[in-house]
Order: structure tokens, then sequence, then C-alpha cells
């Protein structure tokens, strides 16, 4: 429900004179999603599996995470996506922890981290605020997800 | 303290309607990302509530495509302040990801959020290219207005129709760098969520994951994967019907964002 939150305070004129926001005064009201957008877009790639081959050669740091009760973009797709970049593994298939519970299971290839996170919906951070705070330190880090 | 570009003071937030007090500094306003049109980016920056100085830059993006990264990003996902069921005030999340970084959420394309174009007909043609081409101009620009985040360690991170955004980003911004010997985006790496990644591979992914987490029966997921051909333009009637009829009779009233978590009345 936090998303009508959202459209209530971003609405408010002392919020958008705040934000320097809204200067032009846009003729329709601030939405957190704009339908138009969506029904309309143009392009969109069938696939970004080929820049992650590109980029993972350029030796960026790639971390993959997926909340394992989502139902629209599921951990099922995203595993089965990744699996088609064929990448060598490199740290063997594990359980996370945080919190001395585990946190979700990850595996590290050669050129990309992937992680799931327990009991998190498709938004991660807001489900599992904690877990996804420790993901992310891991990241910056660049090291491995606790073992324990 | 050291002189900061005139516009980067002009665009500082003194503090937002219901905020509580805080140690981390905030800016917003808008970039221009094309002129002749009229398109400008809205962004709002929430440094690091420790040595911001020291921290790196983390660009945060949401999907749709077309919904707002301050929205999710920022007031339910990985910002500092959460909106109190009222609107009437904010309050603190402990988990804040401006603990470990500076945070830019960036309502992008033109048309997400207070981003916007002065050509309403931009609304009805933008996609995958123009959205990393133009978050590419925004940040040059943005980095131009704010020179302490030049050469500073950067990440892109993102969910969902992200999944398009972040690496096409990435990519335009590793092709940009290999014209410099020391580019001033030092983009480290990206990390995106529950992401968009392949259209075929994810759809048939996504339709196991309805029959193994028990969603669909074992006849409608047969059907779907017998009639459904991923890799067409166009789903075919009888795909369209076996998929409809999941989502209608057997998926029940839940948050498909989130299956065990009652829905929002």
């Amino acid at each position: 429900c936090t998303e009508s939150y959202a459209e209530k305070y971003y609405n408010r004129a002392d919020v958008q004179r705040a934000f320097h926001a809204n200067l032009t005064r846009i003729p329709y009201k601030w939405t957190a999603c704009s339908d138009v957008l969506i029904k309309n877009w143009r392009d969109s790639d069938s696939s970004v599996l080929p820049i992650y081959k590109e980029l993972i050669t350029a030796g960026l740091r790639i971390w993959v995470f997926s909340g394992d009760t989502d139902s629209v973009v599921p951990v099922t797709a995203t595993r089965f996506s990744l699996s088609h970049l064929n990448l060598p593994v490199k740290t063997r298939w594990y359980p996370w922890y945080s919190g001395k519970q585990v946190a979700g299971w990850t595996e590290e290839y050669k050129g990309l981290t992937f992680a799931t996170v327990r009991g998190a919906g498709h938004e991660v951070p807001l489900f599992q605020p904690k877990r996804a705070l420790v993901l992310f330190r891991s990241f910056l880090a660049g090291k491995k997800l606790p073992k324990s | 303290r050291p002189s900061v570009p005139k516009q980067q003071e002009l665009d500082r937030i003194k503090e937002l309607p219901g905020q509580p007090k805080v140690k981390f500094s905030q800016f917003s306003g808008y970039v221009t990302v094309n002129e002749r049109h009229g398109r400008a980016l809205f962004y709002w920056l929430t440094e690091s509530s420790s040595s911001p100085h020291t921290k790196p830059l983390l660009l945060w993006l949401n999907g749709g495509p077309g919904c707002s990264s301050i929205a999710y990003g920022a007031s339910e996902e990985i910002g500092p302040f959460r909106i109190n069921k009222t609107a009437s005030s904010l309050y603190l999340n402990t988990f804040s990801w401006n603990r470990e970084a500076n945070l830019l959420f960036l309502e992008s394309p033109s048309g997400v959020g207070f981003s916007y174009t002065n050509t309403s007909s931009d609304l009805k043609d933008t996609g995958d290219e123009r959205t990393a081409q133009e978050n590419l101009i925004f940040l040059i620009k943005w980095m131009s207005r704010f020179p302490q985040y030049k050469y500073r360690d950067f990440y892109i991170a993102g969910e969902s129709y992200a999944g398009h955004y972040v690496p096409q980003l990435a990519k335009k911004i590793h092709d940009y760098n290999k014209a410099f010997t020391k580019p001033i985006i030092n983009l480290k790496g990206f990390m995106v969520g529950n992401a968009v990644t392949d259209n075929h591979y994810d759809s048939i992914g996504t339709v196991t994951y309805w029959w193994t987490h028990a969603m669909i029966s074992d006849r409608t997921y047969k059907s779907i994967l017998s009639h459904c051909n991923f890799t067409a333009e166009k789903a075919s009637d009888q795909c369209d019907e076996s998929v409809n009829y999941a989502m209608n009779h057997e998926f029940g009233n839940i948050d498909q964002y989130s299956i065990y978590t009652p829905t929002c009345l």
C-alpha cells in the first residue's frame, strides 16, 4: 500500500516546492507509474544477455539478485536466462546468512554473482530490508555473501 | 569548505515537509537532456549518512517501463525516508543504503514522475535506446554540476524492467569511456534484482515458477507450454487464453509481486 502514500505525498504543493520540482507546471498529476509510457513503449531489446557478455569481458562487477516470492519476474526466470550465458562456476551454490538465518542462496560465476533473497517479493529491499542491505554491502565490497 | 557550483547550491533541499532531523545532505532538481524537444530529467540525491566524501555513488533506476525511482527506489526500497499513511510526514528507514553509498534516484525517461518533455508526442515514442542515451547525457551534465563525484567509484542498480535500463546504460558508459584515459564516470559495476533479462527464457522460467509454486494446475501448465511460443512478437489466441485462464481462475486474489503478502485494499 506504500505506493498510495507516495501518490499523496509527491502531489503536495509544499513537497514539490521543497524538491524544486514541477516548476513548469506539468499538465498532469505526479504518478508512480506512467500508463502512457508503458502503453506506447517503442523499442525493447528481446534480450540483454549479449550486453552481459560484453560487460563481463570488460571486467565490470555484475551481481543479479532475486526475491523468491515474486511471480512477475521470478527466480526461475532469472536462473533460466542466466544459465544461457554458460558461465563457469567459481564458487559453488551455498546458502548465505543474515541475522543467523538463511537469507537466500548464492552462486558465483566467473564474471557474475547470482543471489536469491528469501522471503522477498519483486521489491526486495521493501520486503527484506536487512538482507538487502547485507547484499548491497557485499556487492560494494566485492566480497562473497556471508557463509554463516 | 570547497567551493561548489552555484547550481548545486540552488538544488540543495533545505528540508522536506514532515521530515525528521537528519545529518546528511540532499539535493534535487532538473537536468535538460534534449534542448530541442525540451526533455528534462528529475533527480534526487541523498548523500551518505557518514563521510559522504569517501563513499561511492549509486544510481538507482526503477522499471515499468515508466515507473518512478523516487516512488519505489527512494520511498519504498533503499532510500532514507518512508512516507507515513496519511502522507503528512516522513520517518527514517533503518536499513537505508545511504549508510553505505551516496544515492542518486533518477526519474527516467522523461514522462516518469517529475521528469517531463515539452513535446507531448515524446511520450508516445520513447523506448530503450532513447532512455539509455539520455541517462548518459544526464550523468555527464549532472557530474558537471556535482564535480565532487567525478572519478568517484560509481555503480548502477535497479529492478524489474530496469533489467534493461541498467545494463544498457552501463554499456553506453563503457562505450563513452573508451575515448578517455581517465573517464569522469568511473563505472565499477552494476546490480539488478528481479530483472527482465531475456523474453524467451524469462517467460519459460515464469510459467515454471507458477507451476512449481502451485499457483496453477498441471493442466494449465501443460496448456501454456504447448500453446505459447515465447519468441513470437505477438502471442497466439490460444496462448492468451491459457495464460488468462491461469490469471483469472487459478491465481486467486493475490499480489503477484509478492505471492504470500495480503493484497492492498
